[in-house]
């Protein structure tokens, strides 16, 4: 199983979208695919017509001790979306206590790791959709891992974000044995502003291959997906934002587009 | 002074772009304006060209018991920016370590109140910008203002997030003495989408006198403004985005539009 996390720590830049996205295309050429929903305001979750705040098994139960009330098997955890081919673990909005809770507790960093580890024999590709905050969802995703993608609006202040985003790996990739592959993806890039423009140049120029050759464009069509709960190339694998994933997605399998 | 938070779990969705724009216009009536950073990732004060991760005093050092390596005064704390009449308390990215640091420990709530307090002779207004997450940092700004903005996108996903934030509301409400008004700020509208006018009008139904009674637009001009790192209504007072958070702001300030 290949584990793939999406993070950026600026919020609304495009995270779940791209993880639905990309989600639903691994699906559709039939690789067998784990949505994991890591952020506790549970956009993921909330997409695919499910409750984060419902009681029942989500993601907050294996940060439980095993045996413990509330814990969570992970082989159980996981529940159907659409596509074919497409689950979920579900988000609970409990988990925004679980900094608090576990505080600077040892060994709270790999919960996640072992949890996919126990099912690694079940999916072909889990991708990790992060909260937009470095706490210890967003740790357990980089040291799961084992390529990070990292989308990135094409304005300004995004990227003085990056830097930071940059450096925070730097300090959780001397926990990892060996460094964590990452790709930056331009998203909401509007084609039609100078300062869209400015923004994608400054950001190549910066960080170049590191950057994904190509755009995730506006596209008004994936609102119209996320109101009908099914990602858009499912419901349009021809609309623009659609296009760009899948060009996205046949780069990052072919290990083109980045450092 | 009056305090006014503004936030919304959801990441993206105009939190920033609004505290920089009232914070502007504020100041720009001859009203002298706090502005207060609570996000870890620090994108108010990136805005203004300073750097989050930078050693010196920030609202970091609010959390750090007084006389202990770090504390800060809020005496202390503000810097001038632009325009004249504003002032900002920096975030630091150490903030991000803070619930894990403090954990379940009693009494942290309070400690934003009580640093406001101290400066309230010296500002008209303060303005809290919130991090796209429930923890310690929300529930000091929830504990230390008097009003909250809630900027919300215009689309179908946001609606559902929203109910998750009406039920915090209600829990963080327990603690507070009187119950907390709050204003939902239809934000990132764009008038040409088919969803974003359906989202607008379940938003009216749903929320009714709670929303404002205007939208703020999509605006390119904003990404321009953020770039000089100067506010929308400073360089550009006539442009959309700046008019419509002037007929925001004169609809707070008369006390219309929310409940
Ligand atoms: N390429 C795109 N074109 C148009 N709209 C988009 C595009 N990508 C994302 N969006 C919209 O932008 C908003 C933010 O996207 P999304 O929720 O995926 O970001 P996020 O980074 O996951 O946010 P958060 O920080 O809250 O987790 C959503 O309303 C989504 O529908
Ligand atoms: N009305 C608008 N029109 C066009 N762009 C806007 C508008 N409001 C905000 N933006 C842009 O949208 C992006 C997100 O805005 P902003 O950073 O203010 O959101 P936020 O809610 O503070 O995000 P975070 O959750 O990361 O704190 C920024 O690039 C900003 O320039
Ligand atoms: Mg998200
Ligand atoms: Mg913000």
């Amino acid at each position: 199983m290949r584990v793939w996390a999406v993070a950026n720590q600026k919020g609304g830049v495009g995270k779940t979208t791209t993880a639905v996205s990309l989600g639903a295309l691994l699906a559709r050429a039939g690789c067998r695919t784990l949505l994991v929903d890591l952020d506790p305001h549970g956009s993921l979750t909330a997409y695919f017509g499910r409750d984060p705040e419902a009681a029942g098994a989500s993601v907050y139960g294996l940060f439980v001790p095993p045996g413990e009330q509330g814990a969570a098997d992970p082989r159980g955890l996981a529940v159907p979306v659409a596509p074919e081919g497409l689950a979920l673990w579900r988000a609970s909005t409990a988990m925004a206590t679980l900094d608090r809770q576990l505080g600077a507790r040892e060994g709270m960093g790999l919960v996640l790791r072992r949890a996919l580890a126990a099912v690694a024999d079940r999916y072909d590709y889990a991708l990790l959709d992060c909260p937009p905050m470095l706490g210890i969802l967003m740790v357990n995703a980089l040291a799961a891992c084992e390529r990070l993608i990292v989308p990135v609006q094409t304005e300004h202040l995004a990227l003085k974000g990056l830097e930071r985003m940059e450096r925070t790996l730097a300090m959780v990739g001397r926990s990892r044995r060996a460094p964590l592959p990452w790709v930056i993806v331009p998203t909401l890039h509007d084609r039609r502003t100078r300062a869209g423009a400015q923004a994608l140049e400054a950001l190549r120029a910066r960080y170049g291959p590191r950057v994904w050759r190509g755009v995730i464009p506006v596209d008004t069509r994936f609102r119209e997906a996320s109101r009908a709960g099914r990602a858009l190339p499912e419901i349009a694998p021809m609309a623009r934002g659609s296009q760009a994933y899948a060009a996205l997605l046949e780069d990052l399998l072919a290990g083109r587009g980045q450092a």
